[in-house]
């Protein structure tokens, strides 16, 4: 059946929390989180980002998240590393 | 000849309403709205962030087309001379009028939320905007405070009003001024609230007797949660009841009390906004526009309210990205109701209390990026083009796709009801 996605996106400006991290500007930000979502799972990578051209690295993978909507709702049990999820990659891409 | 637009967008508002099965929410006009209307359970903005997310969904454009990402660009000078929604509407003969916080103020909309571009006259913005962080709460020997938790007394606020009513005010003023010249209008209303503070009238903290409110289910910062995708809700902490508890950074917590305190104030600031909403669609009525006047009802994103041990929105997590989205089309999501018969009667949260179903629901996932398409669609206008790849130098495109045909199924559940003889399943429930 036709899958419906949405994607959504949020910069950061670096790997850790600090004081900038809610809302980085353009020039700080270091890392975009991509996010693919259906009614079945949520898959966000975090990748490297350069903000003087916008372009976003997907092969300078920084972190992953990956939740079922099924076994987790509330996206509490982040099963990224427990996975391989080349598929979800590749989705996204 | 096209309906009317009745465009409500709420800041930072997440479903936390009755129809999408909130039990603790006294919300029953925006409840009757969705009775009316279909329900997009899984409705999601492209970036949970005031500016980004309204120019995205505004423009018809995702953030990595607008290259806005935070508060300090305009689409037009950095990016690309986007249409936006407002402006295709003006363009094809409609009055376009904004009220409140249509698009977010400052750079990101050129300091005028894009008029003349966008809009037919100077967008109207409440006078009391500007006491909106200003210490007006929580006296405490004769001072007062910016607090984030921020019941108040309205008559003793600035102009004694709240910003929403004046919008609510004007956006009613402006219905009747429109039904008067009987021209075809796209009127966005911008609400402001749950938006932090939480400032609202201290009576409707009474729905949410702080007994009964409980912390969100998983208050912990999840052990697997990259760090890097963790938002440290600095917002919130500037405020200052939160300053004064010292919280550690970056992961708190809030003690467990004042989450709760927190969480009473978003579910008391969203039945104030239910009030707004109310009044503003009982005006509809009022003017006689009801059957003429497509209603959309959305946010610009949500908010977190404790979940993963975070506040506010600046992530991608659900409770951050999950908006609610709703569509009343006179004739498409109810049957015309007869002449003199009221839409959208004011009900008082305070005495109504009932759960109710939507006319129709869609559990398709979909983007706030394609509210223009879907409004073009039906309002009958063409639907702009599907963008290419890259479309920076492409005045109009929209990189959503129009939404209109998930609402087949609350066509069906219409006719259902049409055949055993109730035309209104909001009153027949």
């Amino acid at each position: 059946s036709e899958e419906s996605v949405a994607f959504s996106q949020y910069p950061r400006p670096a790997d850790t929390p600090q004081w900038n991290s809610d809302k980085p500007k353009l020039k700080d930000i270091r890392i975009m989180g991509y996010s693919m979502r259906t009614v079945d799972y949520r898959y966000t990578v975090w990748v490297r980002f350069y903000p003087n051209n916008f372009s976003a690295d997907f092969e300078d993978v920084h972190a992953g998240e990956l939740y079922m909507v099924e076994t987790d709702p509330n996206q509490d049990y982040n099963i990224y590393n427990n996975i391989s999820h080349g598929v979800f990659h590749k989705k996204l891409l | 000849d096209g309906m009317n637009v009745l465009f409500i967008v709420v800041d930072d508002l997440r479903p936390v309403l009755g129809c999408y099965g909130d039990k603790l929410v006294k919300s029953p006009n925006i409840d009757q709205l969705a009775s009316r209307s279909v329900v997009f359970s899984n409705a999601y903005a492209q970036q949970a962030v005031c500016a980004p997310s309204r120019v995205s969904f505004l423009t018809g454009r995702r953030p990595d087309t607008t290259r806005l990402y935070d508060f300090y660009s305009y689409w037009r000078v950095h990016a690309g001379n986007y249409s936006t929604m407002p402006q295709y509407f003006k363009e094809n003969g409609y009055v376009t009028l904004s009220v409140g916080k249509v698009f977010h103020p400052g750079i990101s909309s050129n300091h005028s939320d894009d008029y003349p571009y966008s809009w037919s006259v100077p967008p109207f913005h409440p006078s009391t905007e500007k006491y909106e962080n200003d210490k007006t709460c929580g006296e405490k020997g004769g001072k007062l405070y910016a607090n984030l938790v921020c019941p108040v007394d309205v008559t003793e606020m600035p102009s004694g009003t709240l910003p929403d009513i004046q919008s609510t005010e004007e956006a009613i003023r402006l219905l009747n001024v429109m039904k008067t010249n009987k021209k075809k209008f796209f009127l966005a209303v911008g609400y402001h609230k749950p938006h932090i503070p939480l400032r609202y009238p201290q009576e409707f903290i009474k729905l949410y007797p702080l007994e009964n409110i409980t912390l969100a289910p998983d208050p912990w910062v999840p052990k697997q949660l990259p760090s890097v995708a963790y938002n440290p809700w600095m917002d919130i902490r500037q405020r200052d009841d939160v300053k004064a508890l010292n919280v550690s950074f970056p992961y708190g917590p809030l003690p467990d009390d004042f989450q709760r305190l927190v969480r009473q104030s978003y579910y008391a600031a969203v039945s104030y906004l239910d009030v707004q909403v109310g009044r503003l669609l009982n005006a509809l009525d009022d003017a006689g526009l009801s059957n003429s006047t497509i209603v959309v009802f959305t946010a610009d994103h949500g908010w977190s309210l404790g979940e993963h041990g975070e506040w506010a929105k600046y992530s991608n997590f659900d409770v951050a990205t999950r908006v609610p989205l709703m569509f009343y089309v006179p004739g498409m999501t109810t049957s015309s109701v007869p002449r003199g018969e009221r839409v959208f009667p004011y009900l008082d949260p305070f005495s109504h209390v009932w759960g109710t179903e939507p006319q129709g629901r869609s559990k398709k996932v979909v983007e706030l990026v394609s509210l223009f398409p879907t409004l073009a669609e039906l309002a009958g206008l063409q639907v702009p083009p599907a963008c290419p790849e890259t479309s920076f130098q492409i005045p109009l495109c929209t990189e959503g796709t129009s939404i209109v045909h998930y609402f087949n199924a609350s066509e069906e559940k219409v006719e259902e009801e049409k055949k055993d003889g109730c035309y209104d399943s909001y009153r027949c429930s």
